[in-house]
């Protein structure tokens, strides 16, 4: 067996000798084909086939497998005949027979030429086409998409496609939406769907978000008015949320917008053999989860300082000049935290403490006297003093130092270190003369 | 110190008393680490004595007091150009000690400047020399145990050299007189420094303050008419003395 070449997309035909006059007593047929899920438009260029009554005597016939779509002959001038003039011809299917027939003579004075005619491939909408009368119904039984040589048949949300290729089946469970937002609809929304519908949805995105429900459209589920009130007992959508009761939906009223604390929300669409509900419409979202807004820090700040704070949110806490990092009684370079997806910070807040110079450097033949108390957090103020008069201080008595925030003690006249200089050749007592 | 005086308690407090293998010499306190003396109370002939062999006494007016009292020195510095095997060359009569252990310093012991800058030895003006050597002249020389101090006037090159030609005459070998040395004395004797004061402070003051002006060096026999004590120069040794202390 060879495979089938592939039919023309398009072509030509003319009589047999053409533009010459066409021989007597022809009878010739053309077969054209087209691929599957094509029809073939026919247009003539040209015809000049012997006019008569009927086309009694010479004729070109185009036909559908035996249904006669023309029969041809004449010229654009002749007053007898049939001339398609410039209307193409289409054919139902992907076929076309063109059947060319001559008798034995021809008037005398005019040599008629016969015929040239081109055809195409036109893609059939098979979805814009009648019922088939077989009884079969609708090609598809819920959305026909047209496809260039053929078409496809699809379904609404909740059903999916049979085996056949034309039908739908409900089919509305394990639906699972992970995307961001995204919208969902009860099947066959807005239209009723059939009964005994048992629909599960399951919107779950990533851990740190929440997901807020919006019923934006019409709501119709069917409810049962008792003396105890409304109640869901046929039909209902279940919004059902880890380690929470679940609410059952039902009414003509839209619950409206509704914020799901959790990051997982089941929907369970449900109704019996009996009554009628039009379904819902929702639009879902997520939203970072929040952690509480941190509190103020003495001797330092808060950055970013916002309204609120979400997740993976940071927050960085610096002291005031003169004051340190500290978390667990331990002095930390810095600090950071962020927004955890339980909504807490992963770290607590630190506090800020007075730094110290440490007990200042011990003097040589001197002391240390603190002016400001006897502290040596920052900007203390301190006094180098020298054991006078057998030593003086270098840059002089009043020389003050002072705890710095890089925890320094630094002089007001930039010496490093004290230093004790000795005093040379200055005693305490002295020779004294008297006598003359 | 011949013809001097007892010295009260803390008025000299940079005097320092060395024992050099016994023999008594002078010296003075000049920083917490540092004693200036003169190069010939640490030789003996070219050799620098053992450290061992120093003791240094330092806040004493008494010797009998408190002689356990002593440090040894880490490291002596004798100046490179003393050469002076026979007794008859004492230029560059000068030496430095350095202590093991800086000293506080207090009443009774405390640090002579050195020369200021620019210091001038003006003939006539009168100096504070000081010691724990003899007391007595050449016939009778006694031996104090307390610190005697003396006023002494400078005394001009000129003067000083003539009295050393006049002694030339019956001596066979004299000391000469450099420009690192100045004489300081009166013509009519009686009033000198002397053996046991080698090393020790010749001070003069300059707004209040002493400095060292001189180191007992050397000298024609003790308090003799026409006679005068000489002093290395210090003024001259400045650097050298900055220079030992930086490197050591």
């Amino acid at each position: 067996c060879w495979p089938l070449p592939d039919p023309p997309m398009h072509g030509e035909v003319h009589s047999p000798g053409y533009p010459r006059p066409y021989p007597h007593n022809l009878q010739q047929q053309w077969d054209l084909h087209v691929p599957e899920g094509y029809q073939i438009r026919l247009t003539f260029t040209h015809l000049d086939i012997e006019a008569s009554a009927d086309c009694y005597y010479d004729s070109l016939s185009v036909l559908y497998g035996e249904k006669l779509l023309g029969k041809f002959c004449g010229n654009e001038n002749s007053a007898d005949g049939h001339h398609p003039g410039n209307h193409p011809i289409l054919s139902p299917g992907n076929s076309l027979k063109l059947k060319f027939q001559t008798d034995g003579n021809n008037p005398e004075r005019h040599q008629n030429v016969g015929f040239s005619a081109q055809y195409q491939a036109i893609d059939i909408d098979e979805c814009s086409a009648a019922e088939p009368e077989d009884g079969s119904g609708p090609l598809c039984s819920q959305i026909c998409l047209n496809t260039l040589g053929s078409y496809l048949c699809s379904c609404h949300h909740g059903y999916e496609l049979r085996s056949d290729q034309r039908s739908c089946v409900l089919s509305c469970s394990g639906g699972l939406f992970d995307e961001p937002k995204g919208h969902l609809s009860s099947p066959g929304y807005p239209s009723p769907p059939p009964h005994g519908v048992s629909c599960q949805y399951v919107i779950a995105v990533e851990s740190g978000f929440t997901i807020s429900l919006n019923f934006t459209d019409k709501f119709n589920i069917e409810s049962v008015h008792t003396e105890e009130g409304r109640q869901c007992l046929h039909h209902w959508l279940e919004v059902a949320i880890a380690e929470e009761k679940s609410i059952k939906l039902c009414g003509d009223e839209s619950p409206g917008l509704m914020h799901i604390n959790s990051n997982v929300v089941r929907l369970n669409y449900h109704t019996d053999d009996a009554g009628q509900s039009s379904g819902w419409s929702l639009d879902y979202s997520t939203q970072r989860v929040k952690c509480p807004v941190p509190g103020n820090i003495a001797n330092g700040r808060v950055t970013p300082r916002l309204t609120e704070y979400f997740y993976r949110d940071y927050i960085y806490v610096r002291c005031d000049q003169g004051y340190k990092i500290m978390t667990g009684g331990q002095e930390i370079d810095s600090f950071s935290t962020m927004c955890q997806s339980n909504g807490q910070w992963h770290l607590k807040l630190p506090e800020c403490h007075l730094i110290d110079c440490g007990e200042p450097e011990p003097l040589l033949n001197g002391g240390v006297t603190f002016l400001s108390g006897y502290q040596n957090q920052y900007l203390s103020v301190i006094q180098y003093h020298c054991n006078e008069p057998f030593y003086f201080l270098l840059g002089g008595a009043n020389v003050t130092f002072t705890c710095e925030a890089d925890r320094v003690w630094r002089s007001s006249i930039d010496i490093v270190s004290p230093t004790c200089i000795p005093v040379c050749g200055q005693p305490t007592k002295h020779i004294s003369y008297y006598q003359r | 110190i011949i013809g001097g005086s007892d010295a009260p308690d803390d008025t000299i407090p940079w005097q320092v008393l060395l024992s050099v293998s016994g023999d008594r010499g002078g010296g003075m306190v000049i920083a917490d680490r540092w004693i200036m003396t003169a190069a010939h109370v640490l030789m003996r002939g070219s050799q620098v004595v053992p450290s061992s062999t120093v003791r240094i006494y330092m806040g004493l007016n008494e010797v009998t007091e408190n002689l356990s009292a002593y440090v040894f020195p880490s490291s002596l510095h004798v100046h490179p150009e003393y050469h002076n095997p026979r007794h008859t060359d004492f230029n560059n009569d000068i030496a430095l000690i350095k202590l093991q252990d800086p000293i506080t310093f207090h009443s009774s012991i405390m640090p002579v400047c050195l020369p200021p800058e620019g210091a001038e030895y003006e003939t006539g003006v009168i100096g504070l020399v000081s010691g724990f050597g003899t007391t007595g002249t050449i016939n009778k020389r006694i031996l104090t145990n307390k610190l005697k101090y003396l006023n002494l006037p400078l005394v001009s090159q000129q003067t000083c050299s003539a009295s050393m030609t006049s002694l030339r005459r019956g001596t066979s070998e004299i000391p000469n007189l450099t420009d690192n040395m100045f004489c300081a004395g009166i013509p009519e004797g009686g009033k000198d420094s002397c053996q046991g004061d080698s090393g020790g402070p010749f001070t003069l003051t300059e707004n209040g303050r002493f400095w060292a002006a001189g180191i007992v060096s050397w000298g024609a026999n003790c308090g003799m008419k026409d006679r005068y004590g000489v002093y290395t120069r210090v003024a001259n040794y400045v650097n050298w003395i900055k220079k030992t202390m930086q490197e050591n």
